[in-house]
């Protein structure tokens, strides 16, 4: 069922990023690009037609101090729930694990319990604390998450990790829904005489106008 | 539904940086609108793994942390802008920028009225500077009619709150304009002067396209 990462890329074109003029170069890596971080996307048969990739996992070898913004909408998915509970009660974190197909949202208690047993799932592989994971979710609200798909392609996504450019690459695929291109991007700057890097990738392209807080 | 993930190997304590996310999110990811819903998913989750070798940064105002806040801000605009370039049905992209304003928050919310209105006329390739005037008044921000500049690309529209004469040369002009932003997937950009204020800000959108219903009639739940 699960595809790995190099075919990923071959399924939509990349965006073209319009960035702000600045003292900054652009670099291949999106978000691998920055030290210590390894992504990855992969098919994880999530989606509900095609075999675009709908799985994605952003790590870090270290632990990453952790910040978040989230939807400011009362109906609120189960992932942005548990994010702001683990922001809450720590400053990092040390990976990012992001479903495409449902969004687990209106999906009540047996939604919020599915993701937290792909945590907890994910925390084994990785050999991470559960709370060292955050979740993101993306797709058809009101549908819970196929679990079973889910934790079966866990194993191929944690061994297809790489810090690689096509391992960003294909993660900014796999969280992608109605787009018509992926997103991802990356810098490279002096600041304070050091060579630092930031780096990135979104997805978006219907029921956009965020208000998060 | 939009979704971020954003990373770094800078060093930066945790109060700092999360304060330093949220101004960027303002910046970008907030001010950018396709439809006008807000889902129930939007997320960017931000993570700095300190392994560059910068010291520690313990300050937004210090040189350091004035610089990585650009760093932020220039990725996660990079970002927002392709969501509005990629938006449902869109062929181009909206870029309005507000100065005048009395902050850049005033600016910015100016802003994003003026891209969040059906401007159906985009896609119409019609340089509709009333609506555009329109969008700008009712953002909820107060400013005096007689001060609006609007001007799409390089054409100005409105000056000191009155429209100029506008031949027929003019039009065509401003519609080709738009025309060819639509034909090559660019960026129609609109600036609009509120006032003689310091407040500067950007906002994002695309244009509204028969496209956009057809892909939403058939995206259902």
């Amino acid at each position: 069922v699960s595809t790995t990462e190099n075919h990923a890329s071959s399924h939509i074109p990349a965006a073209p990023i319009f960035l702000p003029e600045g003292p900054w170069n652009q670099i291949p890596g999106g978000v691998a690009a920055a030290e210590g971080f390894k992504a990855t996307g992969i098919y994880g048969g999530l989606r509900a037609k095609g075999e675009k990739p709908d799985l994605a996992l952003v790590t870090c070898d270290v632990d990453a101090v952790s910040a978040g913004s989230f939807t400011t909408n009362v109906v609120a998915a189960a992932p942005v729930l548990y994010c702001k509970r683990i922001l809450d009660i720590s400053n990092t974190a040390r990976a990012v694990l992001t479903n495409a197909g449902q969004a687990n949202a209106a999906t009540g208690k047996e939604g919020y319990q599915d993701m937290i047993e792909c945590v907890e799932s994910l925390a084994k592989l990785l050999k991470m604390k559960p709370e060292e994971i955050l979740v993101e979710s993306t797709g058809v609200i009101g549908q819970r998450i196929k679990k079973g798909a889910l934790l079966k392609s866990l194993p191929t996504l944690v061994n297809s990790l790489s810090s690689s450019v096509e391992g960003a690459d294909s993660a900014a695929v796999a969280i992608t829904t109605t787009d018509l291109v992926s997103k991802s991007v990356a810098i490279e700057s002096l600041v304070g005489g050091t060579k630092v890097r930031v780096g990135g990738m979104a997805k978006g392209s219907g029921m956009i106008h965020p208000n998060m807080a | 539904t939009m979704l971020g993930v954003i990373t770094t190997d800078a060093r930066v304590t945790s109060d700092v940086w999360r304060k330093m996310v949220q101004v960027a999110v303002n910046r970008s990811f907030n001010q950018i609108t396709v439809d006008g819903d807000t889902s129930t998913n939007d997320t960017v989750i931000a993570l700095a793994s300190g392994l560059s070798g910068l010291d520690c940064i313990s300050s937004l105002d210090s040189d350091e942390g004035i610089k990585l806040q650009a760093c932020l801000d220039a990725v996660m605009q990079g970002l927002a802008k392709s969501i509005a370039w990629d938006g449902e049905g869109a062929t181009c992209l909206v870029e309005v920028s507000v100065s005048g304003a009395n902050s850049e928050a005033e600016a910015a919310k100016v802003a994003r009225s003026v891209a969040s209105s059906s401007l159906a006329a985009i896609y119409g390739r019609d340089p509709n500077w009333g609506r555009i005037a329109a969008a700008a008044g009712y953002s909820g921000v107060s400013f005096h009619q007689d001060l609006l500049r609007v001007e799409l690309g390089d054409i100005l529209l409105m000056d000191g709150g009155e429209p100029q004469s506008f031949d027929r040369r003019g039009r065509d002009a401003a519609s080709s304009y738009l025309r060819k932003a639509g034909e090559s997937h660019d960026t129609v950009r609109i600036q609009i002067s509120v006032g003689n204020g310091p407040g500067r800000g950007q906002a994002w959108g695309c244009d509204l396209s028969y496209d956009y219903v057809k892909i939403n009639a058939e995206y259902t739940t």
